[in-house]
């Protein structure tokens, strides 16, 4: 079993690798990965072997092999199909951002209540009315949601998609959902990790 | 010593209690603190008491007093300066985030290299050319900055701002900063977390 902690770096080595890949590089070691990641050789080594990757002796990793594998293990494999809910300056953003793409994650649809928002395109998405929610999530069958509505909606909006079959949720909203432990949430509070930083500072 | 997930708890429960104190509630537990965290009860009586705050048997805590604790060792009495480099899709969107301010952080100036930008002003602070950072930066001496420049930028803009003083980093950017160990980086590689999100999801 994975800890969050590994799957996080698992995570930061697959994007190195791929960094890698596009500039040609087709071996690396464990040095070099930690370096990248700032972990040390050793994490990268237990990290590696608890998912079966044992690097050669002298030679290291096959840069292309070991990101397949890490992919798969990620699920990056395969299609994640994604909707948003609440399309304000948060989601606007995050619409444009070609990062969840290149991993696999496909944003099929963003719905908001704003009647001036609908049907306008962002990034390649359509903003569609929340009346079609249901009808589209139903037909669509995405796994994953991407909350980005005030934190007063997002209580009654998670309850919402939840019901519609949707499996996983990043939320962004700055308060703690209370949905069936069948679905997975990960929140960002961004005001918290600024709040973490701060911390780390004051302490040293 | 407080650990980093400790130490988001602990801005979780600060969120939580400012709720409680705006609706007027003056005492809790740690059974409901726990709900509106999704901890258990228990470990949020390790967390309080590692930073010296025990409830009263029956009473359980004072929310006023024990938010004000936690935010002196989170340091948000503290006026934390801040500034952000690089205003794009994902900088317009935190410059209006109310989130920050309330936690005692205040933008102080943002930095942008493209001349279509400058002197704009977005949430309450006016976008400046790069060419000024040296001097608002000796002047103002914030503590951290928000970097929000494309990856490619990220190391050579970091170099410079941790040479003009800055002690802390926000790195949206989605690249491992190499900096001086003196200077405390966070990194948020949104698409990371989505990806952590399929993860479970796929591993149940
Ligand atoms: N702006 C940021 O950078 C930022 C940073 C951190 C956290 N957040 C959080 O992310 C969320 C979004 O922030 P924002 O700045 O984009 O806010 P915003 O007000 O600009 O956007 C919210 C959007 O949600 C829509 N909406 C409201 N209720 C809805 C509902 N029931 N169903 C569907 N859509 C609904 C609104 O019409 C609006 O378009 C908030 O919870 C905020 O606290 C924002
Ligand atoms: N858009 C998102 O929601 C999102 C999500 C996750 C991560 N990110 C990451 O955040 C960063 C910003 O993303 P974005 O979507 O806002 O990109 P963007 O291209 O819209 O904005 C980048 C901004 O940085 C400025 N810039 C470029 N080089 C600079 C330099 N040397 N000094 C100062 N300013 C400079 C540009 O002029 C532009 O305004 C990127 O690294 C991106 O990968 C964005």
């Amino acid at each position: 079993d994975l800890s969050t902690p590994a799957v996080g770096r698992l995570s930061l080595y697959y994007r190195e690798l791929h960094r890698l890949l596009d500039s040609g590089q087709t071996s690396t070691n464990s040095r070099d990965l930690a370096a990248m990641v700032n972990v040390s050789a050793a994490v990268v080594r237990r990290d590696l072997s608890s998912i079966g990757s044992v690097g050669r002796r002298g030679v290291g990793y096959d840069v292309e092999s070991l990101a397949n594998h890490i992919g798969a293990v990620l699920g990056s494999g395969v299609h994640w199909k994604a909707v948003m809910i609440g399309v304000g300056y948060l989601g606007n953003a995050l619409l444009r951002y070609r990062g969840f793409e290149r991993l696999g994650f496909s944003l099929a649809a963003a719905f908001d209540t704003d009647p001036a928002k609908i049907h306008q395109v962002v990034g390649s998405t359509k903003i569609l009315p929340m009346d079609q929610l249901e009808t589209v999530l139903r037909e669509v069958k995405p796994e994953l949601a991407i909350l980005t509505v005030p934190s007063e909606q997002a209580k009654e909006v998670a309850d919402k998609i939840v019901g519609l079959g949707i499996q996983g949720i990043l939320n962004f909203a700055p308060t703690t959902l209370r949905v069936s432990s069948a679905v997975a949430v990960i929140n960002v509070d961004l005001a918290s990790e600024l709040q973490q930083l701060a911390f780390r500072i004051q302490n040293g």
